[in-house]
């Protein structure tokens, strides 16, 4: 049956109603002014988390970074039981964030807070 | 705009928010009066050197480090002119600091030289004797020709196991130049600040874990 899906899969994207659809980084920006704390969150003025959104293709394309376990899950939600969902889209990379800040006692502090911004999206 | 303070809920979600938000105004134990003028423009341009807009750290400008606290000193004494001479007691204080942050390296950073109408005040620190350290005149790591200087108190602070409360250091500084004939506006020497350069071992979000560590049965 693998040998179908690989047929089909012109057909998937096109029915899925292109790109956007699958699984991809969305942005998701927040900005501090908005929260009222741009007085003591002195940098950035903008925080873009981002999150991945979307629906993991039948065929695991190479640039998910998608582990082997998600491959056979995919299989077998498609082959053997529906039951048992997709793999699921979430973030596959992150970066830190730089956060310059005034603490209570009057001083200012640089942190590094890590893994703060998604950077890319994997199926698993 | 996804957030509009107004529709802000009771806990926000985000992880960054959250965290800030235990940092946020009107927690407890914050005082008002946040900082200004040259430590909040030192620390601006740390920053932009260190991050871009988004607040990535920039590739290979790295800091060395994931936290950097910017100390104020507290001053204490009457009035600082004698004369030609300025002398300021200041204290730094370094109570509560968090446990997962480890102290890397520690600068003083001050002005060496200021201009003045006439001559210049010429300016340098002294490490306060205490307990069975002396005092002494703390020499700067590098020697600017214009602008701000370090001098390097890391031995001072991190001694041994035992945590150290406060640093004491004297400011002092001197008119140098041709005596006016009239009387010099008295001039504030911009106050010095500490850096801390630390290593936080959570530079997580999440609090250390409320519950104790549960062994499988």
């Amino acid at each position: 049956d693998t040998g179908t899906l690989a047929h089909d899969l012109p057909n998937y994207l096109r029915e899925q109603g292109g790109e956007k659809s699958d699984c991809s980084l969305r942005p998701f920006p927040v900005s501090f002014a908005q929260l009222g704390w741009d007085h003591w969150i002195i940098a950035p003025h903008r925080y873009n988390p981002r999150y991945c959104k979307g629906a993991c293709p039948h065929l695991l394309r190479y640039d998910y970074h998608a582990p082997n376990h998600a491959v056979v899950q995919s299989f077998v939600h498609q082959l053997v039981d529906a039951n048992v969902p997709r793999p699921s889209c979430v973030p596959y990379r992150y970066s830190p964030i730089s956060v310059l800040m005034i603490e209570r006692n009057g001083g200012i502090l640089y942190k590094e807070y890590e893994n703060m911004i998604a950077e890319s999206c994997t199926c698993r | 705009s996804p957030l509009h303070p107004g529709s802000l809920p009771a806990v926000p979600t985000l992880p960054l928010l959250q965290a800030l938000q235990t940092r946020a105004p009107g927690s407890p134990g914050w005082r008002v009066g946040p900082s200004s003028g040259q430590p909040l423009r030192y620390m601006l341009n740390l920053y932009r050197r260190a991050a871009d807009r988004e607040g990535r750290p920039r590739r290979g400008r790295s800091l060395g480090t994931n936290t950097i606290r910017l100390v104020q000193a507290s001053s204490h004494g009457g009035q600082p002119w004698a004369g030609r001479w300025y002398m300021q007691p200041l204290t730094y204080l370094l109570e509560g600091q968090p446990e997962a942050e480890h102290l890397l390296r520690a600068t003083v950073v001050y002005l060496p030289s200021l201009p003045l109408a006439r001559g210049r005040l010429l300016c340098a620190l002294e490490l306060v004797a205490a307990g069975k350290t002396p005092g002494l005149l703390l020499s700067p790591t590098a020697r600017p020709r214009r602008g701000w200087a370090e001098v390097d108190v890391t031995p001072y602070l991190a001694l041994g196991n035992s945590s150290v409360r406060s640093l004491a250091l004297q400011h002092v500084c001197v008119r140098a130049g041709r005596a006016g004939g009239g009387h010099d506006a008295p001039v504030l020497p911009s106050r010095p600040f500490l850096l801390l350069y630390l290593n936080d071992t959570q530079a997580g979000l999440a609090p250390p874990a409320a519950e104790p560590h549960r062994h499988r049965r």
